[in-house]
């Protein structure tokens, strides 16, 4: 999950 | 999606516009690093894989498209225009693309959050953006005198990273759970390398002189 968090920024 | 992190984005497409008008504007490229811009386009290449599969939103995949258009044509301009390449100053930008890809390469094989392919890649991205602005800055450093424009290039991409930082306060703040260590510490490097620019610019600024760095 947190690397998906991660993931909304750009 | 808070206003720092907005900022921040747009920030960073405005340091680029700057960029690239400047080249189409005056037909130069003088005391442009071609090494950054290769870095960053790699940067984008690699963390930006995901734009065909892992849809988030159409502000993030619309920015991705940008970000790697216009910084194609930023490298294009420099390696390919029948003028803008002979103002390309090859002399100076000398740094070594090794010195920094290699590191960050076994650092993100070290380093991640999970170990396959594209997070990997994407862990690479965020180690290569910390250090990809070190061959403009060393080529700064080198011309001296640094024209306005590209005085303003470096001066809002270092805004841009301030900025993130802010986004990360204001998200770890008010999002329960939200951490982002490998991000964090990345980002924090990436924007320590501009504060010895940022000091000079600054100076140059109150004073209104034009911008120049010791040597």
């Amino acid at each position: 999950a947190q690397s998906n968090l991660l993931k909304d920024e750009l | 999606m808070n206003l720092f992190r907005f900022a921040g984005d747009i920030l960073h497409l405005l340091s680029i516009l700057v960029l690239l008008l400047k080249i189409h504007a005056t037909k130069s490229c003088a005391g442009i690093s071609l090494k950054t811009q290769e870095l960053y386009l790699a940067v984008f290449i690699t963390r930006y894989l995901d734009l065909f599969w892992n849809f988030h939103s159409l502000y993030n995949s619309v920015f991705k498209v940008v970000y790697i258009g216009t910084t194609s044509m930023i490298v294009w301009y420099m390696r390919r225009h029948r003028n803008v390449k002979l103002t390309y100053d090859r002399d100076h930008d000398t740094f070594r693309y090794l010195f920094l890809v290699a590191p960050c390469a076994v650092l993100s094989l070290l380093i991640n959050a999970r170990y396959n392919l594209f997070e990997i890649l994407w862990t690479f991205s965020i180690y290569l953006e910390a250090v990809a602005i070190l061959p403009q800055l060393v080529l700064l450093q080198r011309t001296k005198n640094v024209d306005n424009l590209t005085g303003n290039y470096v001066f809002l991409l270092g805004l841009y990273r301030a900025f993130y930082i802010l986004n990360w306060v204001y998200r770890f703040a008010t999002e329960p759970g939200y951490s982002a260590w490998l991000v964090w510490i990345s980002g924090l490097i990436q924007t320590g390398l501009y504060l010895d620019f940022f000091y000079y610019y600054v100076q140059a600024w109150k004073q209104s002189k034009k911008l120049q760095l010791p040597s």
